[in-house]
């Protein structure tokens, strides 16, 4: 019965994060350092992509409107939440505790097994994919930020100024590289420049892709009260008729999933 | 090589979190 919650509960993690990172995403480029700026820019496409994910997974699921079995219906709904909130691939369940992670084999580092019955596993290039999916050229622009967001020849370029090339009398060509001043503007191949276009008008639609997310809720809500009406009706009785129902539709138990 | 200006950058992940923070 606490789906309803945590369908709410996801929601607000997912952009709790995309705000954390955004703001220092935009306030390390402001300060003139676009190499961390870079690295925060790849981490919020990351997080915001998230939710485009979600929003497929979910539309996928709610699509099956005639399930063979309510809980088990449910239950997808509560992984496919679970995992955009809690999702892994370190084995935390195990680890948590670990001090000594010398020691830690890959085997036992790697989360495989699945936790309450809930398939946990999570990687971000599955979110990247979504994106990708709704927004052509979104893979190819991650893949392009990570290459600055990495200690990769990216990353040279964006701590270095405009280099200044010569040609000499022996017809020599000389290119001058500096790391970089503090100037507002960065010189990247146009590729970089796509990237970014790719990105803005990917999350111009971030708003819609909320807007969404909250249309599915009367059905997951239906979802809920549907399997608590088929099957767990008889512990509704156990519940006072007068504190809110389990399904989260707000109304108390006895006026709904208990009536 | 094109030029690109960091506070452009900026401008558009402040509207992404503005969206992000009207929605929480």
């Amino acid at each position: 019965g606490n789906t309803t919650t945590e369908f709410d509960q996801a929601l607000a993690f997912a952009l709790a994060r995309v705000v954390e990172v955004g703001e220092g995403c935009s306030s390390e480029f402001r300060a003139g350092r676009p190499l961390s700026g870079v690295t925060l820019l790849r981490a919020t496409v990351e997080h915001a992509s998230v939710l485009v994910h979600l929003c497929r997974k979910l539309s996928a699921h709610l699509a099956i409107t005639k399930p063979a079995n309510s809980v088990a219906y449910v239950t997808k709904i509560e992984e496919i939440l679970a995992v955009a909130v809690f999702g892994t691939r370190f084995n935390w369940p195990q680890n948590i505790n670990s001090d000594d992670l010398a020691t830690l084999e890959r085997k036992e580092r790697e989360y495989t097994k699945d936790e309450n019955g809930l398939n946990l596993r999570a990687q971000v290039m599955d979110a990247i994919d979504s994106a990708d999916a709704e927004c052509p050229g979104f893979r190819a622009a991650y893949e392009i930020l990570c290459e600055f967001a990495h200690p990769n020849i990216g990353a040279t370029w964006l701590v270095n100024d405009v280099p200044v090339q010569h040609v000499d009398s022996m017809g020599i060509q000389w290119i001058a590289r500096r790391l970089r001043s503090q100037s507002p503007d960065v010189a990247v191949p146009h590729a970089f420049g796509a990237a970014v276009r790719v990105v803005d008008s990917c999350l111009l639609r971030f708003r819609d892709w909320v807007e969404q997310y909250r249309g599915y809720r009367p059905r997951v809500l239906q979802a809920v009260q549907f399997a608590v009406r088929t099957t767990g009706r008889s512990a509704l009785a156990l519940l006072n008729p007068y504190d809110p129902c389990p399904c989260g539709s707000g109304a108390k138990a006895k006026f709904c999933c208990r009536a | 090589l094109a030029t690109i200006s960091c506070p452009a950058i900026a401008e558009i992940v402040d509207r992404l979190v503005a969206d992000a923070t009207r929605e929480i």
